[in-house]
């Protein structure tokens, strides 16, 4: 079983990894992976060895070989089927988003409350209303769910997913959502990571 | 000078001791921060002596104060001001997003291409023509950018940043932008985030 922060740092490496890959560079160095995202070169390292993955000393990791690797070891390939709750600004960015695909995320359909919206198709997907939730859920045997609603609404629509069945859910909302300990929640805030990018401006004012 | 990986935490203890200190509760150890972070005790214990401050044995740390530390470590209430290249879907979703006030980012304007939406406002930033861009960064001395933009267009917009007098830029478009060294660029990718809640789905099937 891997750490977290090992965990959070192997799609990042994916990334890199994948680009050096298409730019048809057949081999990349854990300095330059380590370069590229601002962490010590050991570490890199040791990840990748946690992964039971090697590469050639001096020359480095063979870039289709460890994109394989990471593909198979993330399960990137074996898309996972979510439903969207929200059609609003962030929910019709994700639903477009086709940065999904390559890690194995395959946005189904949105549900919302606007009338106006219901019926309506994004990048081929189409928008129910939100009391067709439960019933869409079992039909399609859905486990993942992402909320893009405002934080008033989403404990009461977490909580009507985790009564539809589902397992795990990724919440954009700017609330903490409470569920039953075997239900997986991530919270996603972005402006977390906005905090990194200003130290940044200031270590170099330093 | 802290390490990434560190840095990349002491946001997430904010919002986790944020929460606590708005239900009423005086004090947060440091064992709940890493439950509901998924990080090792010992490793919360270690970041929050790295920024000097420290809480009572068995009792843990102060929300008020530990709050107002990482507010002043993190320079939260210092207001950055930047401008988002891109009035679509995800622009529109981050321009609109209070959640970016409590980390000290004030996003001032948006720029685009498209005439229906030059003119408009939302969220009462208004939206400029790209054209206007240079002059707008000068005038208001603006050090950030957003990018939200699609892939093929972002190199262009982040050498007009740059050109314009940008210092750092925030990437949301999937292609790595290069830009010279002294420019700090943070390529966001959600999609990474995803493959943690994914796995962690894997982990329960056990
Ligand atoms: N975590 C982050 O990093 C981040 C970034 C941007 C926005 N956000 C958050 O994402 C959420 C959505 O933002 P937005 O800009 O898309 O808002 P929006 O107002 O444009 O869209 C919200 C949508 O949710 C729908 N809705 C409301 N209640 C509903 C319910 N009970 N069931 C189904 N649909 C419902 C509305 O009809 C609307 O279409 C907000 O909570 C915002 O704070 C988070
Ligand atoms: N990194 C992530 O996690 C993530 C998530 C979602 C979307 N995205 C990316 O964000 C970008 C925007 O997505 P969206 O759904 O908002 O797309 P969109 O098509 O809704 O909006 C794009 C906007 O950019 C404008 N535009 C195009 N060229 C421009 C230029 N040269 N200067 C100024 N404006 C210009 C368009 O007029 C449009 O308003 C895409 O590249 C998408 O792949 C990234």
């Amino acid at each position: 079983k891997l750490s977290g922060p090992t965990l959070r740092r192997l799609p990042r490496y994916y990334r890199i990894v994948c680009e050096h890959f298409e730019r048809g560079e057949e081999y990349i160095r854990s300095v330059e992976i380590a370069r590229r995202l601002d962490v010590d070169e050991t570490q890199v390292r040791k990840d990748i060895a946690a992964i039971n993955y090697s590469g050639k000393p001096k020359i480095g990791f063979n870039t289709k070989e460890f994109k394989a690797h990471l593909e198979s070891f993330l399960d990137l390939s074996n898309a996972k089927k979510a439903f969207l709750i929200g059609a609003g600004s962030l929910g019709l960015a994700l639903a477009k988003y086709t940065g999904f695909n390559k890690y194995g995320l395959d946005i189904i359909a949105l549900f919302d409350v606007d009338p106006h919206k219901i019926g309506l198709k994004i990048a081929e997907k189409e928008i129910f209303h939100i009391s067709e939730f439960t019933e869409k859920v079992c039909e399609q045997d859905i486990k993942i769910v992402i909320i893009a609603i405002p934080g008033e609404e989403a404990q009461k629509m977490a909580t009507l997913a985790v009564n539809s069945g589902i397992k795990a859910i990724w919440n954009f909302a700017p609330i903490n959502i409470e569920v039953p300990k075997e239900i997986i929640v991530a919270n996603q805030d972005i402006a977390a990571d906005f905090v990194i990018l200003s130290m940044k401006i200031d270590e170099n004012k330093g």
